[in-house]
């Protein structure tokens, strides 16, 4: 953008190419493209220099979101609950979180409802260890409701502040596995009518278009709360959260970038929109 | 869906016409939408739809077919071409042991692919052995223990080790020992931009002349696929691709992605989270999907 002095054609092929290799779709990268447009004829804009404030507006003003906040509710305990596909990044993440709270003061209990994959259990008592946190595990192969179930009474009988569950990862295009999912909404509802009280679904930064379905089909079994978008760290820019944010309305809540227990940031739509030119 | 598309543009174009290059602007803009949407990179899908532009001028239009399949034919033929050959299965190397390297993104599937891939020669009366070379992730060693066990393949370790140069090392003595003749070696989960954990896996490299390097990729990476690639390759000159979580409907443009930037072949594709899950790459079967 910075090589072209005047906006032409060359500069809005150059902005689409931006876009597009920050994965934010051919769709929404029309749509923007003709909103910066339309700016530049209203505003009478006429360096290409102050292309890029404009495009950080644009994409700022799709992502800010009130109820991107991350925190607790008055609920006790505040249950969340940690779904998306294969190797995104969940049972990093909820170390990291537990880390978080319990360096707030908070009592957290961990459920380790991934009982399919091997050493998951394992992994998940190994965050806990390092964040200095309890966790609820069966053994490997149970029922993963059961896991949630008994997280949950455990929590409410310890008076515990927040109560983080780990699932299996899953491709939303398993129905039994999306229906496993809403099974263990269900048996934490028998405990808590609430529960969960925020539901994330974590999306790794690398994952191209397939992002957008994800979000769909798990929020149309699971009403998600807020995404994570995890492996920020990388050169992956996560654009296509732009998109589920205008079609689905879900905010996100907090990035990974890192594989370490304090790798773990609030979302910032600005920071998010300013990172596209690097 | 892309043929739909291709015929209405073409729908004026009756009969014996020629493919011109006022009448293929349209189908050409469909086929590069069709290919973006499908994850193919930015610069690649530039690069490609030239290349199908090229041999379309000029064509002409077989009597027993629409111009839009015309063009579907051609696209699809130049996807196959560049996705390159039906795979050729990993050659034993002329001295046992074979020795396979695992490398790629977090997450992307390394670990269950080597379990896979152990299981795979296992029933072709190979004798695989594995080697847990991360030494990073919580329970890695855990997971391909366990992962071993359940298809009886020995795993080694060296517990409290963090030298993965030393494990590679002693690992493939010890199956050269066990008799075992083809080896897999799970590496950690690594970002091509960190230079420390990319020279790890060079010394690595460079102390066991691994036969092949397999770069495993997650099937629904998106833009980002040509960066990884490029300096994975660049690194380690690996020899061959496995693509995984194709069992899902993420259309795969990855695949153009890493096989145009690399020009290294697409082995084995991942279709689940069982250890039988796994499928030779067919590119035919490939561009089908990435056209949708
Ligand atoms: N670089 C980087 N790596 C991350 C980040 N978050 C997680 N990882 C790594 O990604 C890999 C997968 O993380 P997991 O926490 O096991 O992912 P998961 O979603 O629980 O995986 P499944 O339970 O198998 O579905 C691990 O190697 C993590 O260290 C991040 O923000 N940045
Ligand atoms: N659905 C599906 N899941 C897969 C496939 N391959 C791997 N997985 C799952 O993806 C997740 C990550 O797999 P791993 O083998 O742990 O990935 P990795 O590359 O070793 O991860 P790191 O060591 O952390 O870098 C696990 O939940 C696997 O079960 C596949 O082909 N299909
Ligand atoms: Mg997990
Ligand atoms: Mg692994």
């Amino acid at each position: 953008i910075r090589r072209h002095v005047k906006i032409d054609d060359d500069m809005i092929d150059e902005l689409e190419e931006i876009l597009i290799q920050a994965d934010f779709g051919v769709g929404t990268s029309l749509k923007i493209i003709e909103n910066i447009k339309k700016r530049i004829k209203e505003e009478k804009i006429k360096e290409s220099n102050q292309v890029p404030s404009l495009l950080k507006s644009e994409v700022t003003k799709i992502l800010m979101s009130e109820e991107a906040r991350f925190g607790l509710s008055d609920a006790k305990p505040h249950v969340i609950m940690m779904i998306g596909v294969n190797g995104t990044g969940k049972t990093t993440t909820i170390g990291k979180m537990a880390l978080r709270f319990r360096k707030e003061g908070k009592k957290v209990l961990l459920g380790a409802s991934d009982t399919f994959r091997a050493a998951a259990i394992e992994q998940l008592e190994v965050w806990a260890d390092r964040a200095k946190v309890d966790v609820v595990r069966h053994a490997s192969g149970s029922d993963p409701a059961s896991v949630a179930f008994d997280s949950l009474k455990a929590a409410k009988s310890r008076g515990t502040d927040v109560v983080i569950i780990d699932t299996a990862g899953r491709l939303h295009t398993n129905i039994n596995l999306m229906q496993e999912l809403k099974k263990i909404r269900k048996v934490l509802k028998k405990i808590m009518p609430d529960a969960p009280h925020e539901t994330l679904l974590s999306l790794d930064a690398t994952t191209g278009q397939n992002a957008l379905q994800q979000a769909r089909i798990f929020k149309q079994h699971l009403d998600i709360t807020g995404l994570v978008v995890t492996k920020l760290d990388g050169t992956a820019k996560g654009g296509i959260i732009v998109a589920i944010k205008e079609e689905l309305n879900v905010p996100v809540k907090l990035i990974g970038v890192g594989e370490k227990i304090d790798d773990l940031r609030d979302f910032s739509a600005k920071e998010f929109a300013g990172a596209l030119f690097e | 869906e892309l043929t739909e598309k291709l015929n209405s543009i073409f729908k004026h174009l009756k009969g014996r016409g020629k493919l011109n290059k006022k009448n293929i602007e349209e189908a050409l803009k469909a086929i590069r939408r069709a290919l973006l949407e499908a994850d193919v990179n930015y610069r690649v899908t530039k690069k490609f739809v030239n290349q199908v532009k090229e041999r379309a001028v000029g064509q002409e239009v077989l009597k027993s077919i629409t111009p839009g399949q015309m063009v579907v034919k051609i696209v699809h033929d130049e996807l196959i071409s560049l996705l390159g050959q039906e795979t050729k299965d990993i050659k034993m190397a002329s001295q046992p042991p074979t020795i396979i390297m695992m490398v790629g993104l977090q997450g992307s599937g390394k670990t269950t692919m080597a379990g896979k891939l152990a299981r795979y020669f296992k029933s072709k009366g190979k004798l695989p052995f594995m080697i847990a070379g991360d030494v990073y992730r919580p329970a890695a060693i855990d997971q391909l223990q366990i992962l071993g066990k359940s298809i009886d393949v020995p795993v080694f370790t060296i517990s409290g080790s963090k030298n993965v140069v030393k494990i590679c090392q002693k690992g493939i003595a010890d199956a050269r020992r066990q008799g075992r003749n083809i080896v897999f070696i799970d590496t950690a989960g690594r970002l091509h931009i960190d230079e420390k954990m990319m020279d790890e896996v060079s010394r690595v490299k460079k102390a066991v002349n691994p036969h092949e390097i397999l770069f495993v990729a997650d099937g629904m990476t998106g833009q980002d696929a040509v960066n990884t690639a490029r300096e994975f390759n660049r690194h380690l000159e690996f020899d061959g691709v496995c693509l995984t979580k194709l069992d899902g409907d993420a259309r795969g443009g990855a695949a153009l992605s890493i096989a145009q930037v690399t020009k290294k072949p697409i082995k084995y594709i991942g279709v689940g989270e069982r250890l039988d899950a796994i499928e030779l790459f067919h590119p035919d079967r490939m561009a089908s999907r990435i056209l949708g």
